[in-house]
């Protein structure tokens, strides 16, 4: 039985700056930190594609089914977020372990000729994040130092 | 009749708390695992 | 005003220093080192030489960065991508020296300067923002403010044994801030306002991560705020879009509370549903219906529930509103509590309504505070009262009282919109199993059963029906009560004339019948 009430004049005001506000409303990339590629900026796609996240997206599990090379784009294009967390896990699971100075992948492409205390060589397969490709590398010196 | 809450983008079924992949009371998506700022090693800041 | 000749210019010199070492440094090994350097140079410009100074090169250097906003927000020649891309990389910047100085400032031992540092950098932005809301009216843009303070609070909260020990202070500093910055004050921040505050950071902290709930009370606060603000626009239904997006998001941002959070929404109820409005009817049940997640809800639907025999109805729940302190004037207070004990004087419930009125005004006619805090604070008595006699509140045990005179002569001598109110107070009592939803539950019941007209017993059904009908959820209290209304003969429900007023009403109450069979 209360109906309606008739809004006073200070909620006029507060609507005609609510009004005015709601024409620039907050994107959600607004509270993210900046990042080189990817922002968190929903876009509209076709309502055909797929409109949500596939189902247990942000598990380990999931990144452990990507293929190697999706891996190695969310490492580099997502960097600093759960996803590339989730990314080195998977990879590290498919034993590549990242060189801490080249910021590179690598896996062993055969037992190493050499493994002491201090590191490992033989070759290897690396992924090469400029030129987009993995690589072998013979004879190359892994040292421990810089294992991640 | 209000509205029918289930269609507002949270997964109330969720075993998980929602609030750390809220996206914010606009959004109808939760936030995506590279939307989510993780404390990776400072070496994978490759960039 | 009367800041030293030439500090606009060193502020700005000063900055922009420090955006070419921030952006060379972004991603540093070592960014302490380069403020290190920085703080000497800002040093040698006299900024840190005094509180003053600090004050006016603060105020200065976010004048210049929200000026910077506004300039690239209206320069057409390039796309709000790009605009906001300049924007953020100069507010992110700036915010980063604000972290460091407030993490840097005093020693380790002294978490006092930091904090007063914090306080002052927020107050002064906060300032900053209301003027230009006044000055700019309806071009005003959040955009910059919304990111200064979302970024400060992240960086404020990144992994650090010294931040780490002043997250309460450092929550606190931001929740007094939004407090002050609350929609009634700001509605042109309103958007990045609820935005801010149910930040998943934000909610983490204040909420999850602070030990003993210590946040929790402001955060009640400021969902009051939303409340309040919200409330005018609300009681007219339809809803225009502004506050349609804004009500919605509240919805959101109440489901995440009611999934992660519910026993705060338990503790907090009575605060929302003093400033919620009447007609929300949705959006109160979702507070409603929050209970502890160690409890286990027995089905309504389970056919000779025994409510009174499950243990939590002996237990009462927490309520850390201070809702007593509503009802006033003290000298009514005093009336009241008196007749509580001794049913004396009779003229009390006479003058009951008077003391509930405060206007003619149709829709606005009651103190719904007080009615609301009156119907709470009357059945808490009720039930010490019922217990100091060894007895437990039941349809027998809470008749034939002072508490239940006040009932019912609030449900025969108030009008329809008063009474729709106090129906309503009862009503909001009816939640999780404990021993107000058990009383009220029986007290809601027992004014049906004794009403001496039909039109109570209507306006009780509609008071229930309409917080049925809604789209899920329900809460559990309401659902028994309303089980139990429908379903026990000595309520002759079936009997009454606006049962069958009309056949969709008829259809609706025989489908709640079904599903409760």
């Amino acid at each position: 039985p209360l109906g309606p009430s008739p809004l006073h004049k200070e909620h006029q005001f507060q609507f005609q700056m609510m009004e005015a506000a709601y024409y620039h409303l907050p994107q959600p990339c607004d509270s993210e930190k900046l990042t080189t590629y990817l922002h968190r900026q929903p876009v509209q796609t076709p309502l055909h594609y797929p409109q949500t996240q596939l189902p247990h997206s942000d598990t380990v599990e999931f990144f452990q089914r990507l293929s190697t090379e999706t891996l190695f784009f969310v490492f580099y294009y997502m960097e600093g977020t759960k996803a590339q967390y989730l990314a080195a896990k998977a990879l590290k699971k498919q034993s590549w372990r990242f060189h801490t100075k080249y910021m590179m992948w690598f896996q062993r492409h055969e037992e190493p000729k050499i493994i002491n205390d201090d590191y490992e060589q033989g070759t290897y397969i690396y992924f090469d994040y400029e030129k987009w490709g993995q690589r072998k590398k013979e004879g190359f010196t892994f040292e421990y130092k810089y294992l991640e | 009749m209000g509205q029918d809450l289930t269609g507002l983008g949270l997964n109330l079924n969720s075993q998980e708390n929602l609030h750390p992949t809220f996206a914010g009371p606009f959004a109808d998506q939760p936030c995506r695992a590279q939307d989510i700022e993780h404390n990776v090693p400072p070496e994978y800041l490759v960039n | 005003c009367d800041d030293p000749p030439g500090l606009q210019e060193k502020t700005e010199y000063l900055l922009k220093d420090w955006f070419q070492i921030y952006f060379t440094q972004i991603n540093g090994r070592d960014p302490v080192k380069a403020f290190g350097m920085f703080i000497n140079k800002m040093n040698m410009y006299g900024i840190l030489k005094t509180d003053d100074m600090i004050t006016r090169f603060i105020r200065q250097g976010t004048q210049f960065c929200i000026e910077l906003s506004y300039r690239n927000l209206n320069d057409p020649q390039i796309s709000q991508g790009v605009a906001k891309t300049k924007i953020f990389q100069c507010i992110d910047a700036y915010v980063r020296l604000i972290a460091l100085l407030v993490r840097h400032s005093g020693d380790v031992g002294n978490p006092n300067m930091k904090i007063n540092l914090l306080n002052k950098v927020l107050g002064i932005v906060l300032g900053i923002l209301l003027q230009d809301q006044e000055l700019r009216s309806t071009s005003f843009q959040q955009l910059g403010y919304h990111r200064f303070f979302i970024m400060l609070f992240l960086e404020l909260s990144a992994p650090d044994p010294v931040l780490e020990n002043l997250m309460l202070n450092i929550v606190t500093a931001f929740c007094h801030t939004y407090h002050l910055l609350n929609p009634s004050t700001a509605p042109g921040f309103c958007y990045s306002w609820l935005e801010l505050i149910s930040h998943r950071v934000f909610i983490g902290r204040i909420l999850a991560q602070i030990p003993q709930q210590k946040g929790w009370s402001m955060y009640s606060q400021l969902l009051m705020d939303l409340f309040k603000y919200l409330a005018p626009f609300l009681r007219n239904a339809e809803l225009a879009k502004p506050v349609q997006l804004l009500y919605k998001g509240t919805l959101r941002v109440l489901l995440v509370l009611l999934h992660d959070f519910p026993e705060f929404l338990c503790d907090y109820h009575f605060g929302f549903c003093d400033v919620i409005p009447p007609n929300c009817i949705q959006m109160r049940n979702i507070i409603l219906a929050a209970f502890p997640r160690n409890m286990r809800l027995p089905d309504p639907f389970t056919p000779n529930l025994k409510v009174d025999m499950l243990p939590e109805t002996a237990t009462a729940p927490r309520i850390y509103t201070d809702y007593v302190k509503n009802i006033q004037p003290l000298m009514f207070k005093k009336d009241l509590d008196s007749y509580l004990k001794a049913r004396a004087p009779v003229t009390f419930l006479s003058e009951l309504r008077g003391h509930l009125q405060i206007s003619n005004e149709p829709g606005s006619r009651y103190n719904i505070p007080l009615m609301n805090a009156l119907v709470l604070y009357v059945g808490t008595q009720a039930i010490i009262h019922i217990r100091s006699k060894n007895l437990v509140p039941n349809m027998t045990t809470i008749v034939h009282s002072a508490h239940m005179d006040i009932f019912q002569n609030l449900a025969v001598d108030l009008d329809n919109e008063g009474r729709y109110l106090f129906l309503n107070a009862i009503a909001n009592q009816l939640r999780y199993p404990n021993s107000h939803t058990h009383y009220f539950s029986c007290a809601v019941l027992y004014l049906f059963v004794e009403a001496n007209s039909e039109a109570i017993q209507e306006q009780i059904t509609r008071v229930l029906l309409e917080r049925l009908i809604v789209n899920r959820p329900h809460p559990w209290g309401l659902l028994i009560t309303f089980i139990e209304l429908i379903k026990n003969p000595v309520y002759k429900f079936w009997e009454h004339e606006f049962v069958h007023c009309a056949p969709e009403i008829e259809k609706l109450f025989e489908s709640v019948a079904r599903s409760c069979m």
